[in-house]
């Protein structure tokens, strides 16, 4: 379970000061599968990120599983991430000189789990996404679409309790997509992965239990429950 | 006009091959609205690229306005490519040092163009996009469909014959993303410019006059006609 309290962002540019969120407040349950909507540039990236712990608010309280995420050390941060989390970035953030086996692979590796489940697991979510032909590609060597699978693969691979997905969809044509978040849908249901959507895809709208709705950096109506 | 000929184009991988089209033909009128579709690794981008003279085929041929490209030097393919085309990549491909007016000024820039003229069509098109709050920003200091609305306004401000468009709605909500589509039917329809795009977004392939569909690096069916 995961709250923002009050969450407000700015962002300091030259001498002007952007807003990027006002005093936003979501309380996420366990368990769920939720779309974060709204227009581009409305902050949806920016709330994602500060639910992962990616980035602090300006000002605001977000708690994890009871826990005070305010004031808490990067390290501390990264440790709740690596454990808990999984995140689909908008862009992607793959490492380039890292092959997408590598690249899947990495968050177990920093983990410290062992090879044979490393290669189990890394070799199991590729073929998930349809890239077991492709294990040997880098980044570069991959068409968009390729690329935000791997992004996909790399959040799931460490099975973690929630995942963020900022956009999973954007450069997958429909089938692709349907699969993908066929399987997504499939991991909330038996195992109760929580999933936080931002996104503009009417399917994953469509397959959200609840949508919450951003427009300039405010929640409209304090969202919409479905 | 633009015309492939029986277009192959190969990756080599180690010691693999990787076939990314398999002798790909096609014609693309002027004044055309065309929408190149088809499964995440079919070859749309490779495609785009092939006819955008990014990439070079391995094999067959590219005419452009009736001039065979192949053999050119890539000089000569750059001369073509400033003077004539407008691309949107897939990845944006914006320079992070400078801001989204620079950004957006860079090929009148490199053109000669002179700094009165080049300042009213930068403000002009980036307000078409939406952008007008944001000249200052750099790119790591805009959302994802900014970005990508950045990459457009790029694509757009050179008025350019040809327009080739990779995704250039993936990361966009679908009220920005009619508004800017609206936009480029109505230059396609008032100035005749080519518009090719390579997508999965229904949205435009109900705006296009000809859909090509492409599926493992084949043409289906030599491809459409809608
Ligand atoms: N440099 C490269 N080396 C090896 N293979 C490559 C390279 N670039 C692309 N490919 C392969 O060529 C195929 C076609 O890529 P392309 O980018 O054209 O697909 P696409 O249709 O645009 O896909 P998407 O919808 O995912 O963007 C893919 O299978 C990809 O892995
Ligand atoms: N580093 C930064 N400096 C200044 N402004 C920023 C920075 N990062 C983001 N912004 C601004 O904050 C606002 C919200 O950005 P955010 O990325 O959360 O939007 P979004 O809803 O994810 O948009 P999209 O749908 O286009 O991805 C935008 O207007 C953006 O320009
Ligand atoms: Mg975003
Ligand atoms: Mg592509």
């Amino acid at each position: 379970i995961i709250k923002l309290d009050k969450i407000s962002k700015d962002y300091k540019l030259g001498k002007t000061v952007v807003t990027a969120l006002k005093n936003i407040s979501v309380t996420v349950r366990k368990g769920e599968f939720l779309a974060i909507v709204g227009p581009s540039g409305s902050g949806k990236s920016t709330t994602l990120n500060i639910i992962g712990c990616l980035e602090e608010p300006s000002s605001g309280t977000v708690t994890f599983d009871g826990k005070n995420l305010t004031g808490l050390s990067s390290n501390e941060l990264a440790d709740i991430r690596a454990s808990k989390m999984g995140f689909i970035f908008q862009t992607f953030n793959l490492l380039p000189v890292l092959n997408i086996f590598e690249n899947v692979e990495y968050p177990l590796h920093l983990r410290g789990m062992g090879k044979a489940e490393r290669f189990e697991r890394v070799t199991k979510v590729i073929k998930e996404v349809g890239l077991e032909r492709f294990t040997k590609h880098k980044p570069a060597e991959l068409s968009g679409g390729q690329r935000q699978r791997v992004a996909i693969a790399r959040a799931l691979v460490g099975s973690p309790d929630v995942i963020l997905a900022d956009e999973p969809t954007a450069n997958l044509d429909m089938q692709t997509g349907e699969e993908i978040l066929a399987q997504m849908k499939e991991l909330n249901k038996t195992l109760g992965v929580t999933f936080i959507f931002s996104t503009h895809d009417q399917s994953i709208m469509d397959k959200a239990q609840r949508i919450i709705e951003l427009r300039d950096g405010e929640l409209r109506d304090g969202g919409l429950i479905k």
